[in-house]
């Protein structure tokens, strides 16, 4: 189902942040925009990586890994404890 | 916890370590499913203020307020957007939308991590004794990760990110998700990130065992740890009509049985469905198992949950059979009904009394707590074991830990089984499990790090595993209870960790973040691979040969292809490895022992002589190996002495 949303944690490469964005969070939200108007993010990550997951269509996911800085678009895996 | 304290060395030692001053600087986050904050391990009596350098926070939800936070309980959030995006909305008539823990794994492994000393603590009466964490004085911060439906690695990476920020030292997780190459692992990546800032990240190494290459967390900046039992036991013997016994564990406590035999009956006999053996939900025929005792199979679903099944259809007891799948390894379980679990080969020798005897009879006596077993400790049988399938050069895990029947806090939420129908409430639970292996090396960690606030991760880990213990006190090998063998470095990597000696190992194998990106360049990632995992633009230099075999970790896996021998029948192969020094000035010399002629070891300079602290040298080791059978393994060891202090590393030869 193409229209069917899951999450995925986008990787971005932050030396590739054009200098027209003052903060990454802009940067992350402009290339969210970019494929999908309804999209929200989860979470922008600071410290473990650059990045923000989100939810996205199978495609969106497939527009948004060839916009520039992106370094991956991951789908979400489940942990279990032990 | 109750036992460990004084199995690993810590009861009687306790002017060993820095715990007043130093140790209290030290903040331990754990990830997991939240926190039960009036658990007595979380009294803060006596604790000095929290760190300055603490920016956490006590963060409110269902049933929980900034106030359930303490001096010792310095931190509490909770990560669940990425969980909600999947699953929906918490329903909070089932889970609390807060740090709270409704479920008990996170507050067991909080705090086995660093809970306040309990005195009086048991279980029913079982394992009394005075229960502690690893790093009493420590501070603990929850994050809250795991709910009803799973963890989810967009609120792992989340919480991950938060534990950085709000300034924890040491980092304790214990779960786990497949095996992904390091750069699509969440947590590999945010180990990665923790690493770099000088947190130690601990996790389990997972409970697939005891099948080769079922470990997770194989990343070589995490801690990965694998369980191993303590020298204590729940017995409660089978006695059967024909006046065989058979021992067996069990935390059951409540109703006795009679005392006197009562009808036995195999429940594959008592079902009419093809899997009746398991005593899974509703296959068991009521008529059939009403007043009987009744032996089930191990395995698919839980094993608390076949003591519920017997006792809903009325059955008195049962008895638990391991199977081939978990051989000799015995779980005690508070089940509902009586009940004690017992061996596979107790296991045949009941089942075949059962077909035998036309009338079976059996009843099942219940010993209380028994400390002193020996040999201990064994490696559990559900301790995932390597190689390691993500980078077989490097040896996982990196020791063992106790995490078999381990007594630490509960929730209040949920009775001892975890099954909904429990209404039993208890303050301690006795559980098993990687997941408690996991936060006793967190705290021995922390530890550790109380005592060297300047150390990095890898040294603090190297201190752990190079002073851990292969032998018991007689000189024997630890065993692998899976195999009733000696465990090899796939089992129990560097060995069982012994905190005492950890505290002052003479010599570590240090690590920067530098090295593990030269380890990212030997593993050919690419750039946008390497800088998702550092979150920076790094060129591996071209003219620099990486080799994931020079990464200087404290232990060696040697993997040799039989097709790719040299001229004279034998590969070699040359690891480079740097020691420094952090004791007093000595002279080490190496000794080298191995299981195989096949391969011969030499080490160049054989000699090493030490003077400054924080002086290093570096050594190479030559192996030179002989072709062998595809799927051989084979064993060594390479140990570095002063005369007063062994730095110890396995090795392991894999013919691929």
């Amino acid at each position: 189902n193409g229209s069917k949303r899951t999450t995925y944690i986008v990787h971005m490469a932050k030396s590739q942040m054009p200098e027209s964005f003052t903060h990454q969070s802009h940067w992350y939200d402009s290339s969210l925009k970019s494929v999908s108007g309804s999209a929200e993010m989860l979470y922008t990550y600071d410290n473990v990586i650059h990045g923000f997951s989100t939810r996205l269509t199978s495609e969106e996911a497939r527009l948004l890994e060839v916009q520039p800085g992106i370094l991956s678009v991951l789908p979400e895996l489940k942990y279990e404890l032990h | 916890t109750t036992r460990t304290p004084q199995f690993l060395g810590l009861g009687d030692n306790a002017d060993a370590f820095p715990e007043s001053n130093s140790v209290s600087e030290v903040i331990i986050g754990v990830l997991d499913t939240g926190v039960w904050p009036e658990s007595k391990s979380f009294d803060d009596t006596g604790l000095d203020p929290i760190p300055r350098t603490w920016k956490g926070a006590c963060e409110s939800g269902t049933n929980f307020s900034a106030s359930n936070c303490n001096r010792k309980l310095i931190g509490a959030r909770f990560f669940a957007r990425g969980y909600e995006a999947t699953m929906g909305p918490i329903d909070e008539s089932k889970e609390s939308r807060s740090p709270r823990d409704d479920d008990g794994h996170g507050t067991h492994t909080s705090t086995t991590v660093g809970g306040s000393a309990v005195s009086g603590a048991s279980l029913f009466g079982y394992a009394e004794g005075a229960a502690r964490g690893m790093a009493t004085r420590a501070r603990v911060a929850v994050y809250k990760v795991c709910w009803l439906g799973g963890c989810f690695s967009s609120d792992i990476l989340a919480a991950m990110d938060k534990a950085i920020e709000d300034n924890v030292h040491v980092l304790s997780m214990s779960l786990g998700g497949g095996m992904s190459d390091y750069y699509r692992d969440s947590v590999a990546i945010g180990a990665f990130a923790a690493m770099e800032k000088g947190i130690l990240v601990s996790c389990s190494a997972g409970n697939a065992g005891p099948s080769p290459y079922s470990l997770s967390n194989v990343a070589p900046w995490i801690t990965t740890v694998g369980a191993g039992t303590l020298d204590r036991d729940f017995p409660a013997f089978v006695s059967l009509g024909n006046g065989q016994n058979y021992s067996g564990v069990s935390l059951y406590k409540g109703m006795s049985l009679p005392g006197k035999l009562l009808p036995f009956i195999y429940a594959g006999n008592a079902s009419n469905a093809t899997n009746g053996n398991l005593c899974m939900m509703g296959t068991l025929i009521p008529e059939k198992v009403a007043g009987k005792i009744v032996l089930c199979d191990r395995g698919v679903n839980a094993r608390v949950q076949k003591g519920l099944v017997v006792k809903a259809a009325g059955g008195t007891g049962m008895v638990l059979a391991n199977t081939a799948a978990n051989g000799e390894e015995l779980v005690a379980d508070a089940h509902l009904l009586p009940a004690t679990a017992v061996g596979q080969k107790s296991g045949d020798a009941v089942r075949k009394y059962l077909m035998s005897d036309h009338n079976p009879t059996v009843t099942i006596l219940f010993e209380g707590t028994k400390v002193g077993i020996e040999p201990s400790p064994v490696v559990a049988a559900f301790s995932s074991r390597g190689p390691n399938s993500i980078t077989p050069e490097i040896l996982k895990p990196d020791l063992i830990a106790p995490g078999v029947n381990i007594l630490a806090g509960w929730s209040g939420s949920v009775g001892p089984t975890g099954l909904a129908t429990d209404d039993r409430r208890v303050e301690f639970n006795i559980i098993s499990g990687t997941s408690m292996s996991c936060p006793h090396v967190s705290g021995l960690a922390a530890l550790v790090k109380g005592a060297h606030p300047d150390w990095s991760p890898a040294a603090i880990r190297s201190a752990l595993m190079t002073t851990a213990y292969i032998v018991y006190k007689n000189g024997n090998s630890i065993q692998d209870i899976a195999t009733g063998k000696p465990s090899t470095p796939f089992d129990h990597g560097a060995g069982h960790v012994d905190p005492l000696a950890a505290l002052n190992p003479g010599l570590v194998y240090d690590l920067a973040a530098d090295d593990y990106l030269g380890f990212l360049c030997a593993l050919n990632y690419t750039e946008s691979q390497i800088n998702s995992v550092a979150r920076r633009q790094f060129t591996c230099d071209a003219s620099r040969k990486y080799s994931v075999n020079d990464l200087n970790y404290p232990s060696f896996a040697v993997n040799i292809d039989p097709t790719r021998m040299g001229s004279g029948g034998t590969s070699v192969f040359k690891y480079t490895r740097t020691l420094t020094n952090v004791g007093s000035p000595g002279t080490y010399k190496v000794s080298m022992s191995s299981e195989t002629t096949a391969v011969k070891i030499s080490v160049e300079p054989p000699t090493l002589q030490f003077g400054e602290v924080n002086e290093k040298k570096t050594y190479t080791v030559t192996f030179t190996a002989s072709s062998m059978a595809s799927n051989t393994n084979s064993f060594g060891r390479l140990e570095w002495s002063d005369g007063k202090r062994t730095v110890g590393s396995p090795i392991a030869f894999s013919w691929t």
